[in-house]
């Protein structure tokens, strides 16, 4: 572990006396060893250990009995930081209904994110509906559909639409209609390099005006999270995040590149394959997982 | 990083950053850079030319010679296609299939993802944009009885080509490796031999975890080959370095798109050529 590497580093260093602070440098290159592992963007380990090192620097670790133990908290608690504060609720619209829109690359977990949001709201006692606005790969609406049912949810969808926005401003008005107070927009996967793709969702984002854009990823994302979220957020905008497939073990340094790229909350994280598994995300288990 | 020009420790560094941020990981780049590192300060490399060449053959020289699909050699040929959630298995059947048949032979999936809503709705529509032949049970069903059914159905109606997609499944749920193991040994006794191939596929997006995946696969049912999806995108893939030193599993091709057209074999040189731009 980090832990124990750091711990061995700095008893060699004081084998020799006291520490200085070139000595610093050895526990800085084991530290960025573990959270390139963990799949931290190499532009963002850098930042990270750049703050790291600075306030390693300091009487705290350089004359200290256990400089292991002090850097490893310096470490722990920076990584908290970045990783942002727990709690970070979806703001429901003071007009209702509060618009949800749900974006991200292929295959994040973008539809069955919805339905477990649309179960996490009901279970609230409030009344959301699911609009099946991926028009473009097979038998998604279907699955959408599938899903509506399992957590007995209305599904808005149309099968001969070919225009996301479209289907997603008849959704809305729908959602009025029927006194939805929560309507999730399902988009289709699109990579954050295909500019019409990216041209479509900023469409059905002019079309109905979202009051919250969360940006699905994976867990198990690696280094080009940096790229991915920049650009959604850049072209589209993204309010918050949700981190799927946590229940793997994948390190999960995605969670450090998207935070540091975008600065917005990781609202919720997905811990498995049934409609129940959404969970709030938590900063110091996720730093924990980083660091391994 | 310009052409001719001579190189000092920036050099390096940045070339060093080209390689982790293309997912190949920090072990394996700190492999080949320390080999560059030692060419550099024994002289024998001293431009950003000689950089390249000394990257791209060191990278070539893992990834090997290109190993695409050998199909057909028993029939009906059997393929299980397995990897965690979302990769892009079932797109990647589709486009299999649909080559196959343009090239002249008869294919049948097996819809053994009997868990997801609409998994096998998904596959009916491959297989009728690629006009290959389908077995499906009730969702719900044993995926293992679908995936033998559709071996039968091969053998009774002397078809070329069994594709086999399963439900996505994380590598660390027990209960579902299990389940991945029975299903093999249920074609296995269907046709003795078979799964011919084991195809694993591989999100190009994935970071370190890829590797992660295809060990325990490889140890729970064997692994013969690796698909590596969304290369389309702007990850590069690099854990397939890894994979390749590691596991010596041969790559077999690359999904570009969500098209059914939109794969192709996976060439060392290409890919390696793609690294760098
Ligand atoms: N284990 C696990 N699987 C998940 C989680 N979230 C989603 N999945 C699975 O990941 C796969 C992809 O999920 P989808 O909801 O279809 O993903 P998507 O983003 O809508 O995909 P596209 O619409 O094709 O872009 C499915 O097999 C899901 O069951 C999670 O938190 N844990
Ligand atoms: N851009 C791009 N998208 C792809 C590629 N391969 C698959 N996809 C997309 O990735 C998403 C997931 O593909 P699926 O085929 O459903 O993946 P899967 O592994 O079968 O998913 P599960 O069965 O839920 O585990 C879909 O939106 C596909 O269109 C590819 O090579 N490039
Ligand atoms: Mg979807
Ligand atoms: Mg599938």
């Amino acid at each position: 572990s980090l832990s124990e590497k750091l711990e061995s580093v700095f008893r060699k260093l004081k084998g020799k006396g006291v520490l200085v602070k070139d000595d610093i440098d050895a526990a800085m290159k084991e530290i960025r060893f573990a959270l390139l592992e963990a799949d931290v963007n190499f532009k963002v380990v850098k930042g990270f250990i750049d703050k790291v090192k600075e306030k390693s620097l300091g009487k705290g670790v350089l004359e200290s009995l256990t400089p292991g133990q002090q850097v490893i908290k310096i470490v722990n608690d920076e990584l908290c930081v970045l990783l942002g504060s727990e709690n970070e609720k979806i703001r429901l619209s003071p007009n209702p209904p509060t618009v949800i829109m749900m974006i991200g690359l292929h295959g994040s977990g973008k539809t069955t994110t919805s339905a477990k949001l649309a179960r996490h709201f009901k279970a609230q006692g409030r009344r959301p509906m699911l609009a099946a606005a991926d028009l473009q790969r097979p038998a998604a609406i279907d699955q959408l559909i599938t899903l509506g049912k399992q957590i007995d949810v209305p599904v808005f969808f149309s099968k001969e639409d070919k225009i996301p926005a479209v289907v997603c401003k008849n959704a809305l008005n729908e959602a009025k209609k029927q006194a939805r107070d929560i309507i999730i927009l399902d988009t289709a996967g699109r990579l954050h390099i295909a500019e019409d793709l990216m041209k479509e969702l900023k469409a059905v984002k002019d079309a109905v005006t979202p009051d919250e854009i969360l940006f699905v990823a994976d867990a198990m994302t690696g280094q080009d999270a940096v790229n991915i979220a920049k650009t959604f957020n850049e072209k589209i905008g993204i309010d918050g995040i949700i981190l799927t497939k946590m229940d793997g073990d994948a390190r999960g340094g995605a969670a450090l590149s998207i935070r540091e790229v975008t600065g917005r909350p990781i609202k919720f994280i997905g811990t498995g394959e049934k409609i129940d598994m959404l969970e709030p995300f938590h900063p110091e288990r996720a730093a924990s997982r980083i660091l391994g | 990083i310009f052409k001719g020009k001579a190189i000092d420790d920036t050099t390096i560094e940045e070339f060093e950053e080209m390689l982790l941020a293309s997912d190949m990981g920090i072990k394996a780049t700190t492999e080949i850079v320390e080999g560059l590192r030692g060419k550099y300060e024994s002289g024998s490399i001293k431009t950003v030319e000689h950089v390249k060449a000394f990257l791209r053959q060191s990278i070539v020289d893992i990834l090997g010679l290109p190993q695409p699909f050998v199909l057909y050699q028993e029939r009906p040929f059997v393929v299980l296609c397995v990897g965690v959630n979302g990769v892009g298995k079932t797109t990647t059947i589709g486009k299999i299939a649909s080559k196959a048949v343009s090239e002249g032979h008869s294919v049948i999936l097996a819809a053994a993802d009997t868990f997801r809503a609409a998994a096998i709705e998904q596959l009916d529509i491959w297989a009728s944009r690629s006009h290959a032949q389908i077995v499906k049970h009730q969702h719900g069903s044993d995926p293992a009885a679908v995936a033998f059914d559709a071996i039968e159905a091969a053998k009774a109606r002397s078809l070329d080509l069994v594709i086999v997609d399963t439900a996505g499944r994380l590598h660390t749920k027990s209960p579902l490796m299990e389940e991945l193991k029975k299903i093999k040994r249920v074609i296995n006794k269907s046709i003795p031999g078979a799964p011919h191939e084991t195809l694993l596929v591989v999100d190009a997006t994935n970071g370190q975890n890829a590797l992660h995946q295809a060990k325990i696969f490889n140890e729970a049912v064997g692994i013969t080959g690796i698909a590596l999806t969304k290369m389309d995108g702007t990850a590069k893939g690099g854990i397939v370095l890894s994979i390749k030193k590691e596991l010596n599993i041969p790559i077999r091709l690359i999904g570009v798109g969500e098209g059914i057209e939109d794969c192709r074999d996976f060439i060392p040189e290409e890919f390696t050529s793609a690294l760098f731009d």
